[in-house]
């Protein structure tokens, strides 16, 4: 790796970025939604933290341009150089430029706005390029790396460490590889012991969260696939707590300890993780065992302990009366669940190895399955 | 030699091959008169120092790897100077 002349650098730890205009390639909520995966990928191996703001100077100022776009340093026109940036320091210095005659994307092929960002942004904060080709400072862009898989190299992770040091929770020496070998306790799907972290649909699919692992299964496919939840959402964390579909928003939110992330298809939506208390959870609320979406009805049910929340997704607020009882509402459903779902009328509640099937209009648990009964077995 | 003859003014590789020494690896105006001429040492040097960042086999010419590095889409921070 290597900096800029004489090492310019932040000398604080919390930067602000602004995102000036944006590419008429994405919707909005992708471009922040890079943008903000971009920087994580520097947050997570350095003491740095960025916040965003909307208006007024920031510190990197994001921006997309065509030709000549002020700093005599013009754009090229499709191909060939698709970006800029400034190394640390006042007004334009920090600074990010795309060339917008690029055609972006977020798709693993072609130009694809996050890896292009992550790269711009080694450069706002101080890495010159790398001679390295396995670098993400590499000049030259590696287009055939997923997104979805990408780590930084242990060249860029020294380069960024030799300006900030190491960040509160990384581990300085190691690769934070995400496409992992299987350590020994990949789970079994048919392991008559298999228990559950979170279940959630999507889009029409039934995801099986465990550990740092899902299933996906489908209707038009039943064997289901088994994934690392980083191999598509690269900024989630593993053993999750809880996730539901919102299907008013075509959003799955994903909750662990006391935050709570938004995902859209594999995308980590942008602004997030949020805390689970802006929901209207009481502070003695640390963390949510299960939670599962009605669509019908529109409303969202939290179980936490031996109580459930109810929360309302069109007015986005709990609704009065809440907390209930869970076994006063639901008979025959003892507290601390892991998971709920809602499939074809009936709540399915999972805790540890047993499945609960309960029918909301007689009120009563109709069958218990074991939790791995999806998975076929 | 590598750029005579095989390279002529306004080929299109040579164009790209001096953008490009110009832009990323801080080509001056003098080397670039050089270019043209049978004597271009510094131009070898240069493409040697772009192969020699960018990974490739220094052989100072613009061969095939070295042109298809030069076709890739990059960042547009130089990669000497600048």
């Amino acid at each position: 790796f290597s900096t800029f002349p004489g090492s310019p650098k932040w000398r604080k730890s919390h930067i602000t970025y602004r995102i000036v205009n944006y590419t008429p390639d994405l919707p909005r909520q992708s471009v922040d939604s890079a943008i903000e995966k971009a920087l994580k990928v520097w947050e997570e191996v350095t003491p740095l933290t960025f916040s965003r703001i909307s208006e007024g100077e920031a510190d990197i100022m994001i921006s997309f341009a065509v030709g000549e776009h002020g700093d005599f340093y013009p754009f090229d026109g499709p191909g060939q150089s698709l970006a800029h940036a400034y190394p640390p320091g006042p007004g334009f210095y920090g600074d990010v430029h795309f060339d917008d005659d690029e055609k972006w994307t977020l798709a693993p092929s072609g130009t694809n706005l996050f890896l292009v960002a992550a790269h711009e942004l080694g450069h706002s904060l101080g890495l010159f390029h790398s001679d390295k080709k396995e670098s993400l400072m590499y000049p030259v862009y590696r287009f055939s790396t997923s997104p979805a898989n990408f780590h930084l190299s242990q060249d860029d992770i020294e380069g960024i460490q030799s300006l900030y040091g190491a960040g509160p929770s990384s581990d300085a020496t190691v690769v934070p590889v995400l496409s992992v070998s299987p350590r020994p306790e990949t789970p079994d799907k048919c392991d008559p012991a298999l228990s559950f972290d979170s279940v959630s649909t999507l889009r029409g699919e039934v995801l099986f969260f465990k550990d740092r692992y899902f299933w996906r299964r489908s209707h038009w496919n039943p064997e289901p696939e088994f994934h690392l939840i980083s191999a598509f959402w690269p900024t989630l964390p593993s053993d999750l707590d809880a996730a539901y579909e919102a299907h008013n928003t075509d959003s799955v939110l994903i909750f662990k300890g006391s935050q709570f992330w938004a995902v859209r298809g594999n995308e980590v939506q942008a602004g997030y993780p949020k805390g689970i208390h802006t929901l209207g959870f009481p502070p003695t609320v640390k963390k949510i065992d299960a939670a599962v979406f009605e669509k019908e009805k529109k409303k969202t049910y939290f179980f936490v302990g031996d109580k459930y929340w109810r929360f309302d997704e069109t007015r986005h607020v709990m609704d009065k009366g809440f907390p209930r009882q869970i076994t006063d509402d639901f008979p025959g459903i003892e507290p601390q669940v892991d998971a709920v779902l809602h499939e074809f009328g009936f709540f399915y509640f999972f805790r540890g190895s047993s499945q609960f099937e309960f029918d909301p209009n007689a009120r009563t648990v109709t069958h218990i399955l074991k939790s791995n009964s999806w998975l076929l077995c | 030699y590598p750029l005579h003859g095989a390279v002529t003014q306004g080929h299109p590789s040579m164009d790209l091959a001096q953008q490009y020494l110009e832009k990323y690896y801080n080509f001056k105006k003098n080397e670039k008169q050089i270019f043209k001429r049978k004597d271009s040492s510094p131009v070898v040097k240069k493409i040697q120092e772009m192969q020699k960042f960018l990974g490739l086999e220094m052989t100072g010419k613009l061969d095939s790897n070295t042109m298809e590095l030069m076709h890739k889409p990059r960042c547009g921070v130089p990669d000497v100077g600048g």
